[in-house]
């Protein structure tokens, strides 16, 4: 059963789909899963709804994991908050009321393909694993794929580059899925969250350009709870602002296209550490990253429930 | 071995261009090499005062170190064999899974 799952190792893609249909079918009340449709290489792309059931239509919060494929503390994450909801759900009167009000919409691995090769064969492997018919370089990065100032400064145009845009926008269907899932539900949609590595930052947008975001102060307020939030369980700081001064200027990136689709809080996580063990985060850090960044996240979704 | 041990003698270098010119230069030393940039992510978003950690391939491990070396520029070895740090991980998990 989930119970008996160990959610300090990092799992493969075979035992994380094993895991999503257990805690499918033995948590019938919180939990529900579907796809959304099917990567390059025909694995399906599943979902994780996690929330009380509810005749009315609430607020919802997507969260997805393991864009990109050696980032491994992503999928060990979202896995890691699915436990803490629905373990504390009884016990944790904030944990319950976020359930109670929201639906959380959580994917472990948004990037499957690129996440199995990396078990497999390129342990540093970070894009999709789609063929290019003129290179022999394959794969796509998921983060500049996306139909926002597409290609354009902090994207590469070269399909042997790690941050290769795609021939087109949504050119691989792992983007095009949540995208037409994201576009489906945007009116109930209220927080886009995006969990990479490694940097301990919490970006929001603009990544494409300098400028301010017009809700830049409801923002700005949420993203500080978050790192206090995250502070109060290790002491540690993240950084926190605009993606394009904070880390850098990238285009095509989901959070900046979560905002331009009229989803008002958007973020990308970049989790521990600072490069000390970069993507080969040894699996006695799995706890403490996933319990601090749990909370930084239940921050996030309690400001969705607040007006600002 | 793991992966092959396509990893062994892999390195992760933490390198800090602190002017233009030593942006301009690393630029031009990791760009002709087929390195992995792990932070940032790619050559063109190197900028000065920041670090750039990159992973760089047994066979290349000497002329980096030596080309930086020259140009003067601050770095160090995050990671001195890669290899060595999956297998740990590894080596970890399957003790864990054992006991």
């Amino acid at each position: 059963s989930e119970f008996q799952y160990d959610y300090e190792v990092y799992h493969s893609l075979e035992e994380i789909q094993s895991w999503m249909f257990e805690i499918n079918r033995t948590q019938p009340n919180l939990v529900d899963m579907f796809s959304i449709g099917k990567s390059y290489e025909g694995r399906p792309l599943y979902v994780l709804q996690i929330g009380k059931r509810s005749r009315h239509q609430k607020k919802a919060v997507w969260i997805d994991c393991g864009v990109h494929a050696r980032e491994w503390i992503g999928p060990a994450f979202c896995q890691w908050f699915v436990k803490e909801a629905i373990g504390s759900y009884q016990q944790d009167s904030v944990m319950r009321r976020l359930l109670n009000q929201l639906s959380f919409y959580i994917m472990p691995v948004f990037n499957v393909d690129g996440y199995h090769f990396s078990w497999t064969t390129d342990r540093f492997w970070r894009k999709t694993r789609s063929k290019n018919h003129r290179f022999h370089c394959r794969g796509v990065d998921a983060n500049r794929n996306w139909k926002v100032k597409w290609c354009a400064q902090g994207a590469s145009s070269h399909p042997c580059d790690d941050t290769y845009c795609g021939p087109f926008p949504e050119s691989e269907p792992e983007v095009k899925a949540v995208a037409k899932f994201l576009r489906k539900h945007k009116k109930r949609i209220k927080a886009y969250i995006s969990i990479h590595a490694y940097a301990q930052m919490l970006l929001y947008p603009y990544s494409y350009k300098y400028a301010t975001i017009p809700n830049f102060d409801c923002v700005e307020s949420a993203a500080r709870s978050a790192v206090t939030a995250l502070y109060s369980a290790y002491g540690l700081k993240y950084r926190y602002g605009p993606a394009s001064t904070t880390l850098y200027v990238s285009s095509g990136s989901s959070i900046d296209w979560a905002y331009k689709n009229g989803i008002p809080y958007t973020f990308a996580f970049e989790l521990r550490d600072t490069g000390y063990f970069g993507f080969l985060l040894p699996e006695s850090l799995i706890s403490p990253t996933c319990g601090e960044t749990t909370r930084a996240v239940k921050a996030i979704a309690s400001g969705v429930l607040k007006k600002c | 071995f793991l992966y092959n041990n396509r990893y062994a003698g892999d390195q992760v270098f933490r390198i800090h261009p602190k002017n233009i010119d030593e942006v301009q230069t690393l630029k031009n030393i990791l760009g002709h090499m087929q390195v992995d940039f792990w932070q940032p992510n790619s050559a063109s978003l190197i900028c000065q005062n920041t670090t750039v950690d990159v992973h760089v391939k047994r066979n290349d491990t000497l002329a980096v170190h030596a080309r930086l070396q020259q140009e003067h520029i601050d770095y160090g070895v995050f990671i001195s064999d890669l290899q060595e740090e999956i297998e740990k991980q590894t080596g970890y998990r399957s003790s864990r899974k054992r006991r």
